[in-house]
C-alpha cells in the first residue's frame, strides 16, 4: 500500500469511529445513521451501503470489513 | 427482478458513500 492508500484507509477508520463511539470494533446498522449529518446519503442509502459492506450478513459491520470494501472500491475504480 | 435491481443501485450508492467520504475533511483541526 502506498501513501496514498494509507491516508484513505486512515480516513475510513476516522468514518467507522463516528458510528462506532462506544470503541466496540463493530457497528450495527442504526449506527450507520451516524453518518447522516457528515455525509449527504439520505437514511435509506446508508443502510443499503451497511448491506453492502456487510459481507456476512450478520448485522454488524467490521471495520475489517468496513476497510475490505473501501480497498475493494479503490482497488475498482484503479482498474477502470 | 428485484434482487438485481438491489445490487445495481447499492453499487451505485456505495460509490457515493466512498465519493463522499473521500472528498469529506476530517480529523486536523
Amino acid at each position: 500500500l502506498g501513501t496514498t492508500e494509507l491516508d484513505m484507509l486512515a480516513k475510513a477508520h476516522e468514518f467507522f469511529q463516528i458510528c462506532d463511539i462506544e470503541g466496540k470494533g463493530f457497528v450495527f446498522r442504526h449506527e450507520m445513521q451516524r453518518l447522516h449529518g457528515e455525509l449527504p446519503l439520505s437514511p435509506q442509502e446508508l443502510e443499503n451501503v451497511f448491506d453492502t459492506l456487510d459481507a456476512d450478513g450478520n448485522g454488524s459491520l467490521t471495520l475489517e470489513e468496513f476497510t475490505t470494501g473501501f480497498s475493494q472500491f479503490l482497488f475498482g475504480q484503479k482498474k477502470s | 427482478d428485484p434482487s438485481m435491481k438491489a445490487g445495481a443501485t447499492s453499487e451505485g450508492v456505495l460509490a457515493n458513500f466512498f465519493n463522499s467520504l473521500l472528498s469529506k475533511k476530517t480529523g486536523s483541526p
